[in-house]
């Protein structure tokens, strides 16, 4: 089984905690930021790394692809530019590969999800954050995240979602809901994603002990933030809909409306 | 007692909470932020709200200079310049009424300090963070604030600021300490803020009950976090060196250096 996530956002969000705490896995090794200074002119760069882990006794392919330098610079003009070909490149070489004489054993490295990390300090989304979501929702599943929500009392959570919702409809985004045209029975589910989309995600590596348990969570002098604790973050909701009952999902979408979307447009060129 | 205090940080920062916080006095009234689609190519404006209040019986006529627009674009490059100019153009009047007529009476406008705010998200200061501080550090006095501070855990702050401390040493940038070259006496106190700067700080207007004791905090479902608790934030050291100790030195420092400089370059012209 084979799965590319692609994981987006400007450095300091938490993403590479949050993908270990997903996945128990270190995809980013030891990554050093380079300094302030440096990073003024820097552009994205598009890092990919395979992983073969297994998640309930299922083999999983895990690609995760990062994109450090998004959102870093004084200047972000057109810093989703790589983003985009990096999706137009994985679904030319599958257009070719599919067309190609070894079809029974192709290798599908098309990103099949790309999580959005949303600043959590903001009022809502940034301009960059809509710009990319406008340049991407018809290219690749997106699941929007608010970053670090350990920083949001429960109301603030509330509104921040509503806003950005509202900020999402507004701008005419379409972001992955695991909704599907023929969901009668998936109903119960498919609101309750809805209500909770975007997840508001807390990661952490530190094993710390509370009440005798051993939890992941970060430790602060008012308190334990538990990282698994449903009252505290959407992590497990997320864990749940990303791994559990969506992945299959999420790879069907890609292939089914993408990908489909990229073949007709290449087509009629 | 005139004082002007400028704060400059993207917006989400808790820079109107902060301010609040420290003057008990609603400064900013009611913003309302716009649309993140309209804030693409928005420009940094520069609003001044004056209000006398009372510190400990002393009477203060205190000015709070607002940037909104401060890196919230997708593109920020120079978004330092209107704060510059407005620096400026309060030297020029000050220069101005200086060589009038009527110079017993003179109100000086210029800005005394200047807030920085720094997101705690990142990994340490972003290039805009550093371009801003080496553009104004020989204008006005900087004091480099971490904001919302409840969102990193005691290790993390502690880090934090020594990172900050050396990409502020490494890019030759000049901060205020409260330092002045006759300060013998002071030493413990200098020493003491030397290592807390830049400041960890955490704001809040919502009044929670905690042990019986009405306190300014955060409410969390983990713990409560208290503003003016010293083992939560920095919140308290800031007052007191910005309102008790140092609101005096902050001005003569602005007139013996800063304006000074000014007015040199000035006259060579
Ligand atoms: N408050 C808070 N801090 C976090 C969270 N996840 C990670 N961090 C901290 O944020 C810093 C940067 O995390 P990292 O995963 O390297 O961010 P990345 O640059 O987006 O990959 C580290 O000090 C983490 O401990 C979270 O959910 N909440
Ligand atoms: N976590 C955290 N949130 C804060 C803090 N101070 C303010 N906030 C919240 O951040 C949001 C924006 O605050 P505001 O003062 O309007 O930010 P500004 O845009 O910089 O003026 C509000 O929801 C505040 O309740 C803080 O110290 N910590």
């Amino acid at each position: 089984f084979e799965f590319t996530l692609m994981v987006v956002g400007e450095s300091g969000l938490g993403k590479s905690t949050l993908i270990q705490s997903l996945f128990l896995t270190n995809f980013f090794g030891n990554k050093t930021s380079p300094a302030a200074g440096e990073r003024i002119d820097q552009t994205v760069s598009i890092d990919a790394t395979t992983v073969d882990i297994e998640e309930k006794g299922v083999k999983l392919r895990l690609t995760v692809v990062d994109t450090p330098g998004f959102g870093d610079a004084v200047n972000n003009q057109q810093c989703w530019q790589p983003v985009i070909d990096y999706c137009n490149e994985k679904y030319d070489q599958y257009l070719r590969d599919e067309s190609g004489l070894n079809r029974r054993n192709i290798e599908d490295h098309r990103v099949h999800c790309c999580l959005y990390f949303i600043n959590p300090l903001g009022h809502g989304l940034k301009p960059l954050d809509i710009e990319f979501m406008k340049q991407l929702h018809n290219l690749v599943n997106i699941i929007p995240v608010i970053a670090k929500a350990d920083m949001l009392t429960p109301k603030e959570i509330k509104a921040l979602k509503m806003k950005i919702m509202n900020e999402i409809q507004e701008n005419g985004i379409k972001i992955y809901t695991g909704e599907t045209d023929d969901d009668e029975e998936d109903n119960a589910d498919i609101k309750e994603l809805k209500e909770i989309i975007p997840f508001a995600v807390v990661g952490s590596n530190t094993l710390l002990e509370v009440n005798g348990k051993r939890v992941r969570g970060r430790l602060y002098p008012w308190g334990v933030v538990e990282v698994e604790n449903k009252d505290h973050c959407d992590f497990v909701k997320l864990r749940t809909m990303l791994i559990r009952t969506h992945m299959q999902d999420l790879k069907d979408y890609t292939q089914d409306v993408h990908y489909e979307n990229f073949r007709k447009k290449k087509l009629m060129q």
